[in-house]
């Protein structure tokens, strides 16, 4: 039984999507078997791995029920990572699941009968607290939350996680913090000393070890189609993603 | 008769905020009266400049028509500058709008009692197309789409002007696309050397010649409450923010 992850954080640019890419391509290298969706209308998850939605089977079919979850699914470059691809249509679904009963679940009841296949589901959700964040959050067993080292990091914290305890309270129980992980961590500026020493003093545990470097092989890597441990295996950038793999795992076996 | 001119682009983390403050900034320390208004729920250009919402008077409030524009406007700091400021509220505007016949043009229709008031009227935009945004492209005569100097920016820059050519035939025949603005730029890399080649050629005349680069001071002086400008006069960052000035106003003075 698979676990499913949300990587989310409704500030834009801190470095969703490089996450959602990074640590699915860090666990399928460890010899799991994952499923990465791409739940931004702007299809970053899915152009960053080289990838395009040839046929009429993105996840705005799968949310709208059209067609079943499986039938989106794609097998990518990287061995034991599949990828069910988002398209520009997907920024339609906001406001077309707002009329819907079942509008937050929808995710959720077509995850359903995959998970069995996989030992991980990744969601790279958009910069926003809207529908299909709600939906990530809802089929979601856990969120993994990157922060920027950047002034405004801490202003949008409080609000996801205000947001993370309303899902938890009213629509998806068990949903857990599995860790905030700081992005972008630049050691010469002391504005990223400082940003981080804040959160780790604020968070404590919940602070992944693990930091991810400004590192320009991460920025590189997506033109390439490549997850930088796959465009760059010796880069500080892909040394820091699989740190984050061997902590997700820890923490994953222990549930 | 002021100009107003939206800052926007879906991507996210890009540089919309920064340039909205910035530019802001640098109108007014021309001699030019500026209103900005933060359409963002995250309320960063709020936050930016050290303000905080104390009343119930922000923009939700006149998006909603509980108030009149004039009644949510604050002075701030730099003289000649004044803020509409975003409260989280907002979040909720984007679902509450979709039922209002004349939803694309409340904040237009609420704009046009101070737009004499102002030389230039700033809208920093959310990181998404949806109603918030779409409220700024039409109140806007103008948009200014800052582009971040990384792979995805070509990526989403399609679909931005896509939607603003839309917006232009159905709901604001006058809009046009005052420039692009590179953001971010930082010439030690081949990435960003690369992507600001490619928009160039792309785009031509319609790019800015002001590039913004990577500049930690764009980065401090929102923690201080103020612009680079007035944080760091001295700083790259705020010369090219004064540039992006100059150009506006020779740009805008044309018209
Ligand atoms: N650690 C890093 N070092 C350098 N560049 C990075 C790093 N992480 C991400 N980037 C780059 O920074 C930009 C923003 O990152 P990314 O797109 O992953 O953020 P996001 O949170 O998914 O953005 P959005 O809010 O638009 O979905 C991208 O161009 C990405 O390639
Ligand atoms: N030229 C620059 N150099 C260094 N840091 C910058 C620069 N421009 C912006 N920043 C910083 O990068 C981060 C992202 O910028 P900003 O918040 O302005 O982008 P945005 O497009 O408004 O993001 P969002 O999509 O969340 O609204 C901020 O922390 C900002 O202070
Ligand atoms: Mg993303
Ligand atoms: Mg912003």
């Amino acid at each position: 039984m698979g676990l499913t992850i949300a990587v989310a954080n409704q500030k834009g640019g801190v470095g969703k999507t490089a996450t959602a890419i990074n640590l699915s391509a860090a666990l399928a290298l460890e010899g799991k078997r994952v499923l990465l969706i791409d739940l931004d209308a702007q299809g970053s998850a899915t152009s960053g791995l080289g990838m395009r939605c040839e046929t009429d089977a993105s996840v705005y079919d799968v949310l709208l029920g059209r067609i079943r979850l499986e039938e989106a699914i794609l097998t990518t470059a990287t061995p034991g990572l599949d990828l069910v691809p988002a398209t520009r249509e997907l920024a339609g679904a906001e406001v077309e699941l707002v009329t819907m009963d079942d509008r937050h679940q929808r995710l959720r009841d077509q995850l359903a009968s995959v998970t069995d296949l996989y030992d991980c589901v990744i969601i790279d959700s958009p910069p926003a607290l809207g529908m299909l964040t709600l939906n990530a959050l809802c089929a979601a067993d856990g969120v993994l939350v990157p922060l920027q080292c950047e002034f405004y990091a801490l202003e949008g914290l409080g609000a996801l996680l205000g947001t993370i305890e309303r899902i938890r309270m009213a629509l998806n129980p068990s949903l857990e913090i599995y860790g905030i992980l700081l992005t972008m961590y630049d050691a010469r500026t002391s504005l990223s000393r400082h940003v981080a020493r804040e959160v780790r003093d604020h968070f404590g545990g919940k602070v992944l070890n693990a930091m991810i470097p400004r590192n320009v092989r991460i920025g590189e890597s997506p033109s390439h189609g490549l997850s930088v441990i796959a465009y760059d295996p010796a880069s500080a950038g892909a040394a820091a993603y699989r740190q984050v793999g061997r902590e997700m795992l820890s923490l994953l076996s222990g549930r």
